[in-house]
């Protein structure tokens, strides 16, 4: 027993154990906000081509190291702490057996978002090719989120976002779906369900595939996906383990 | 009043087990003798720390960390304040009263980091305050 002043702590100068350098280390992917090491991931060879969402958040990735924050490739980047691409999704259609109108729904996995993150803004990501019928003409692409199914009715829906593009266009084409954050952020063990209407000029409805949306059949690299920005709540004090 | 404090042994420093590889240290002059306040590098490697798999972006960063001595007068480079240097004087005067200026890290960054999550999501990361860029005496 020491009397008189107490000298600061100092960290025991031992060989640490397999056991206790292994918390260390999970202490330090802790530190950085990384989840405990996944399973190894052997992705299937399918995936192996370069797919659609590591694509894009490889350009956000760069963006971000270099504090590009001039929102030239995206505006929210800058105020974001966590960005997260969701691509397990699964996509219903009701196109050319049933009556109008056509739609494309895609319903996403969204168990993955993470407690005590605001969401900034939140996107749709779809890639069109260009169409050929009806040739060069206008379209109106809106996009809804299912709020609530039926079985003897239609669905409960909520209105996110329209775009209006031409039937030749090519390239990804980005839907606002930040509106519907507040509600799966309630509850994001439920899937949240996009619907997809194309309308032509004079109000006729298309169907999505026809007016060059590509959906899960599409290429790896431009497989549609989810990309939400959050922003980090004031840093809770972190418990070590 | 500040609790008289037992003189510590100046030159022994808390070092971090150079046997440890996902941390690869390099601290230019060792436990060898004074040497001033100044950032050292310390690189932190996802590989060694068994997430290599999981990660598309870095392989790993420099994180450095600051270890040197803060003795009076100060340097231009040492990044001092008035504060610290007033410290630094009274501990002159009263060893056992007041304790040595600290060396620590003045301005910090943040890095990024890109990875796939355990549903194959690719998530991007912004984690603030974790490079060091500059070390001082406070």
């Amino acid at each position: 027993v020491r009397h008189g002043p107490r000298p600061p702590y100092v960290f025991p100068q031992r060989r640490l154990g397999v056991h206790e350098r292994r918390n260390m280390q999970r202490e330090i992917l802790a530190v950085l906000g990384l989840p405990e090491p996944p399973r190894p991931r052997v992705p299937p060879a399918a995936s192996r081509q370069p797919a659609s969402a590591p694509l894009f958040m490889l350009d956000l990735y760069h963006a971000m190291a270099n504090d590009d924050d001039s929102g030239s490739l995206h505006s929210h980047l800058g105020r974001s702490d966590l960005v997260m691409s969701f691509v397990n999704m699964v996509e219903r259609d009701r196109t050319l057996d049933y009556q109008e109108p056509h739609w494309k729904e895609f319903l996403f996995d969204l168990t993955q978002i993470p407690a005590g993150e605001a969401v900034t803004a939140a996107e749709f990501r779809i890639y069109k090719e260009p169409s050929t019928h009806p040739l060069n003409t206008t379209l109106h692409v809106s996009m809804f989120e299912v709020v609530q199914e039926h079985s003897n009715r239609g669905s409960d829906l909520f209105f996110l976002d329209l775009q209006t593009l031409r039937s030749g266009d090519e390239g990804w084409l980005v839907l606002d779906i930040t509106a519907a954050s507040d509600r799966w952020l309630l509850n994001h063990n439920k899937d949240l369900g996009l619907r997809l209407y194309v309308e032509t000029e004079d109000g006729h409805s298309m169907d999505p595939g026809l007016a060059g949306l590509l959906g899960q059949q599409a290429p790896q690299s431009r497989q549609p996906f989810l990309v939400t920005f959050f922003r980090a709540s004031p840093s809770p004090v972190r418990a070590p383990r | 009043a500040a609790r008289p404090l037992k003189r510590r042994q100046l030159n022994k420093t808390t070092q971090v087990q150079p046997s440890n590889k996902h941390l690869r240290i390099s601290d230019g002059h060792g436990a060898r003798g004074r040497d001033v306040c100044r950032r050292h590098e310390l690189y932190v490697s996802f590989r060694d720390l068994g997430w290599l798999d999981s990660v598309i972006a870095p392989k790993g960063y420099s994180a450095y960390y600051c270890a040197g001595e803060c003795n009076y007068p100060f340097t231009s480079c040492m990044n001092s304040t008035n504060h610290a240097t007033m410290q630094a004087l009274v501990h002159l005067m009263k060893p056992d009263v007041v304790p040595k200026v600290c060396c620590v890290p003045t301005e910090l960054s943040a890095i990024s980091v890109l990875y796939y999550d355990s549903s194959n999501n690719v998530i991007l990361r912004r984690e603030r305050n974790m490079v060091v860029q500059a070390c001082g005496c406070h």
